[in-house]
């Protein structure tokens, strides 16, 4: 067992238990920035955490970053956990970190699909989805990134319960979906969002349900450009960016589709590195890298939602 | 648990629309339990694709009568998924 979050290794991809443990650290060593709250349950009633880091205020306006809602992405969790470790290390360090926490808070959900998780670990790595079941089908979980209220059930998501898009019985049928859009929605002064998956290279914005622009298209392909060319400066890394309808695929009932028709205009999903051929088998050695590199493009957007307020 | 012995992941390029729609029509087909890693996007853009070792003969037999163009990116995957697990135990210790 890890036995602090200085000793914790990074470099390692950690079971759904290490990693709320380690979260607990986390808060223990930032008592004054850090908190842990638990936002929902997941299907098979695992607690939905998210780390809160605030220096204060009340109800500020406040920047959402997740990790790993599709499972089988453990570069992701991987890199939630890295970067969760930067943001708590950098405040009063790093003056743009500092700004932006002086000012905003940030929520940071590390494992936004826990059941899936766990399953990963235990029976099936290459899990996808949730693990609800479907009671008019032996196919279990549902694609919790075509679950969202946003064009829910169109095409690029499928209504059948044995494929890895299956978009579920309703929208914000997954708890684990539901339990982020009650959090969005009673905070109500969520001004970034930052969904973060694996793997392809990639950086979108809205949308990916239908192929018209989203009115703040020019402003969001800039600080696309701008992260991306801060993402590669590190190590290299070619990224490409756009709309998801445009970039790669229509895809319906989306994380970031809702997030921006709720008035979340800084509405951004990742897909992290596989720059040797690894897919979802990422070696373990190239989680800091991945996550060193995505954190320079995730200042750039947590910076930008600071000095643009709307 | 489920294990994934002589699982391969073919990186798959089709060259038009055509190939993209047959490889679409690939996926859908339940009894070869294919499942795409990177789905089909545009020409020239490439597709993964985890093939279960029992149906990776009918798979590759559908590529190459399509001539749609392919290579493996993974050889097998539960040696990669073994390395994955040993490299976490290490860790632990």
């Amino acid at each position: 067992v890890e036995r602090s979050t200085s000793t914790f290794d990074f470099a390692s991809y950690h079971t759904i238990d290490e990693i709320y443990y380690w979260m607990d650290m986390l808060v223990d060593d930032h008592p004054s920035l850090v908190s842990k709250i638990q936002i929902g349950q997941s299907y098979e009633n695992r607690p939905l955490y998210v780390l809160k880091f605030s220096t204060g205020g009340s109800n500020r306006s406040a920047i959402w970053l997740d990790t790993g809602i599709h499972s089988r992405e453990w570069i992701t969790q991987a890199t939630g956990i890295w970067t969760a470790n930067k943001i708590a290390k950098e405040y009063g360090q790093d003056p743009s970190v500092t700004a932006i926490l002086d000012s905003m808070d940030i929520f940071f959900e590390i494992v936004t699909n826990p059941d899936g998780f766990a399953f990963t670990h235990s029976s099936n790595r290459m899990w996808r989805k949730t693990r609800s079941i479907n009671p008019s089908s032996h196919c279990v979980g549902v694609d919790p990134n075509r679950n969202w209220d946003a064009g829910f059930g169109g095409p690029g998501a499928s209504g059948n319960p044995c494929s890895e898009t299956y978009h579920g019985p309703y929208a914000n049928s997954e708890p684990e979906v539901k339990a982020i859009v009650d959090f969005v929605k009673n905070h109500g002064n969520i001004k970034a969002f930052v969904s973060i998956h694996s793997y392809s290279q990639l950086l979108f914005y809205p949308y990916g349900y239908t192929s018209t622009p989203v009115p703040d298209q020019k402003e969001l392909d800039q600080i696309s450009k701008k992260a991306v060319a801060a993402l590669s400066s590190l190590y290299g890394t070619n990224y490409k960016y756009g709309s998801i309808i445009t970039t790669i695929y229509q895809a319906s009932g989306g994380t970031i589709d809702w997030t921006y028709n709720q008035g979340i205009k800084y509405s951004f999903t990742f897909e992290l590195r596989d720059t040797g051929r690894y897919g979802f088998l990422l070696p373990a050695k190239e989680i800091v890298p991945t996550a060193q590199e995505t954190w320079l493009a995730l200042k750039v957007i947590m910076l930008h939602a600071r000095n643009h307020p709307y | 648990e489920q294990l994934f012995v002589g699982d391969q992941v073919l990186r798959i390029t089709a060259s038009d629309e055509e190939q993209i729609t047959l490889l679409r029509v690939l996926g859908e087909q339940a009894e070869l339990q294919v499942d795409f890693w990177r789905h089909p996007t545009s020409p020239g853009q490439p597709a993964d694709l985890r093939v279960p070792f029992p149906s990776l003969q009918a798979v590759k037999i559908f590529l190459e009568s399509n001539s749609i163009s392919y290579s493996i990116m993974i050889e097998d995957v539960q040696e990669l998924l073994d390395e994955e697990k040993k490299t976490m135990t290490k860790s632990r210790r």
